[in-house]
């Protein structure tokens, strides 16, 4: 099955 | 003092339509060169950025920065007070805790305005990297919000996969599957209603329904939408806002538990 990821994963917080 | 006038008012409120949705609240952050907005869904699986050029507005002044947070439902009820061929104007004053919109009908005889109270945001900023994406799939925004809506009956999932040959979407779930091939178009009348695939390598992702279909209320902004996929990062899904800005929602695939 797949898990919804998030876009913290992706995209550094500033 | 900040100030800014577009003519085309109707485009700022086809903006609002397709933000309410998904964010509830948000902050404009506004400088001499145009006005941002850049924020999550509640649930952190989306991300929306807002782009509004200065050169785009009729009028634009932005002494000092500043950023206004809003409640974007109270922000879009307003804005549906305007009519589409209004004239709109924001104004606020610096450190101001309120902003008002201004709607002029094209021949001046009627002007409304509407005070709204500003909120203090402590929104996180996100830096979006460059990205090189594997496949940038052009395609008429109105058949995008179509393929979305009738895959969306089947699962809470929807397929994206390009490769040379054109793009898949396909969906499965209780009553069966669903999938739709959208070739490159050869030759059309119209560039709008074309299908154009610039791939570096084939690229299958999978994404939720339910924020896909959210991002196509912005398929009022423009005739076409653009798709960019790369391997293992966000979907960005971009509508123009006419020759102004645009409209990007970036989206987290689904990922193997």
């Amino acid at each position: 099955s797949r898990g919804q990821g998030v876009i913290l994963q992706y995209f550094a917080s500033h | 003092m900040f100030e800014a006038r577009l003519v085309q008012g109707n485009l700022l409120k086809k903006v609002l339509e397709s933000l309410k949705d998904l964010l509830t609240e948000a902050s404009w952050d506004c400088a001499d060169t145009g006005i941002q907005l850049q924020a999550m869904d509640n649930s952190h699986v989306s991300l929306v950025s807002v782009q509004l050029r200065a050169d785009g507005f009729d009028k634009f002044r932005c002494d000092r920065q500043l950023s206004m947070g809003m409640n974007l439902t109270s922000m879009s009820k307003i804005l549906r007070c305007a009519a589409n061929d209004d004239i709109i104007t924001i104004k606020a004053q610096d450190q101001a805790d309120n902003v008002t919109f201004v709607f002029e009908s094209p021949n001046q005889e009627k002007v409304a305005d509407y005070e709204m109270k500003l909120m203090n945001l402590d929104q996180e900023h996100l830096g979006i990297p460059e990205t090189d994406y594997a496949a940038v799939i052009k395609l008429p925004a109105a058949e995008f919000q179509r393929i979305i809506k009738d895959l969306s009956q089947f699962g809470e999932s929807v397929v994206i996969s390009c490769t040379k040959e054109g793009v898949k979407f396909s969906a499965a779930g209780d009553i069966g599957v669903g999938n739709i091939k959208l070739a490159q178009t050869a030759s059309v009348d119209k560039e709008e209603e074309a299908v154009t695939i610039e791939m570096q390598e084939p690229v299958t992702l999978t994404f939720a329904c339910r924020y896909l279909n959210m991002f196509t209320k912005a398929t009022c902004l423009a005739p076409q939408v653009t798709l960019s996929m790369s391997p293992e990062v966000p979907l960005v899904v971009e509508y123009k806002i006419g020759d102004m800005g645009h409209v990007r929602y970036y989206l987290a695939p689904k990922i193997e538990d």
